[in-house]
Parts: C-alpha cells; structure tokens; sequence
C-alpha cells in the first residue's frame, strides 16, 4: 500500500 | 489601519476553499493586498491565498497580521447574500476584525484575533515537467468515479500525453482518460510521462468549494506533491498535496 509522505520532504 | 470592500460572493468563496483544509489562518496585510499560507494540521496539505489590491473596491492598508478562526469565518460569510458588499476593517484597539454586510440592511458581524502569529511558510518552488489546464466539474467528476475502488488515485501522464485519473482497488479498477481533443480540457503542457498517487480525501476538500466551470491548473510529476491553481475573481488560490509513495 502506497504511505503518505509529509510536504517536508519538498521544503 | 486594514480596511477593505470585496463582493462577498468571491470571498466566501476564498474562505470556504481555504476552510476545507484549515482551522485557523493568518491573513498578511500590507499595501498591497491580503495574502495568507497555511499548512494542514498533518502537514500533508498546503493552502495559498493571494488577494491583491486591485480585487477590493476599496482597500487601505498598514502592514498587519490577522489570525482567524476559520470556522466562525465560514458560518459568517454562509449567512452572506451573494448580492452583497462585504467591508472587513480590523479594530485595532478591541482586537477584533469586523465584517460588514451592505445592501438592503447593514449586517454588522466581529470575530476575535487569534494569535496566530505569521508562520512565515512560504510555497516550496518546485519545478514540474507537466501542466494540465482543465474544468474543475470535469476534475471532480473523475475524482468521483476513482472514490468507488479504493480512497487514493493516482494522476498518470502517459506517454502519449493523455492525462489520466487512475484508482485500483482489490478487485476492482477504475480510469478516466483526456486528451487534447476533450473539451474539458484547456491545455496540456506535457515534456513527459509522470505518475504520483494521492490520498482522494485530500483532493475532494482542495476541489470542494470550486465552481465546474472554473479552470484548475494542476501541476504534476513523478512522486512529487500536485500543485492545483484557480482564481477566484482576481484572486489566486493555490494548493500543494504530498503524495503517497510506494
């Protein structure tokens, strides 16, 4: 199953 | 001193698009217009108001921070009549940001600040090798179709640079297909094939407050966050969606 990420990950 | 005129149409609009998503906001004023960033309480989602200057019939502003709760914002402008004029004006002194209704009656309505200090979030730059221009009815509707197999759907550019909205479930599977020949679509602007995977939830609340003939700009890559533009008026709403990742 896909797992959600964090926009975080892109700042 | 932040007083300013807009038709209260556009901005429950802006308030019940942005409401979907978040709690409480902090609206920067300055000279120039309204702007305001916040991220979802799960940091999965972030929405981006832009209101300038020139949206409002009446605008005079100092540099301020203005945070509401969003909730109270929501039921106030859902009382609002479409034909009439809202002033928001801050009350310095009281703390307080009032909302005023103009047409047959004057409505007057004030709402406490919060303390929500400017987070200073700024929207990430990211650059996308795909951007697609369609109807928000049309967007919405495959959202709709993908939500009956399973509660993520992935946004594919093929190949063949069709625009695709795909959902598998256990067993069953769902798919809508555009193309540059298919009315609801504006543009695409596609330099390759890309595909991400999004929680539906999410994209339902970032589409909910839109209009079927507004024009979404939706921005796509591979494993990348979706950014998904429209106006509203003069007004320019943005939202970023992480994605979910194999």
């Amino acid at each position: 199953k896909p797992k959600q990420i964090t926009l975080e990950a892109f700042f | 001193m932040f007083k300013a005129t807009i038709n209260a149409k556009d901005f429950k609009k802006i308030i019940d698009a942005t409401s979907n998503l978040v709690d409480e906001i902090c609206f920067e004023v300055d000279e120039n217009g309204i702007k305001a960033n916040a991220m979802d309480p799960s940091h999965v989602a972030l929405v981006s108001v832009n209101i300038p200057k020139d949206t409002f019939e009446e605008y005079i502003s100092d540099v301020h921070d203005i945070g509401v709760d969003l909730e109270a914002l929501k039921k106030i402008m859902g009382r609002a009549k479409s034909n009439e004029k809202l002033t928001l004006e801050l009350d310095e002194e009281k703390n307080k940001l009032n909302l005023i209704l103009k047409n047959d009656a004057v409505r007057k309505f004030s709402v406490s600040l919060y303390d929500v200090s400017s987070t200073n979030l700024k929207v990430p730059d990211i650059e996308y090798p795909n951007e697609v221009m369609i109807k928000a009815g049309a967007f919405v509707e495959a959202l709709k179709d993908a939500e009956l197999v399973n509660d993520h759907v992935s946004l594919k550019i093929s190949e063949d640079g069709k625009f695709i909205i795909f959902s598998k479930g256990d067993i069953n599977q769902s798919e809508t297909i555009y193309d540059n020949n298919s009315e609801s679509i504006l543009d695409l602007k596609i330099t390759e094939s890309s595909k991400s995977t999004f929680n539906l939830a999410y994209l339902k609340d970032i589409t909910k407050a839109t209009s079927s003939d507004d024009i979404l700009h939706i921005y796509l890559g591979s494993d990348m966050p979706v950014k998904i533009e429209y106006n509203i008026g003069n007004a320019k709403i943005l939202f970023l969606l992480a994605p979910r990742i194999e």
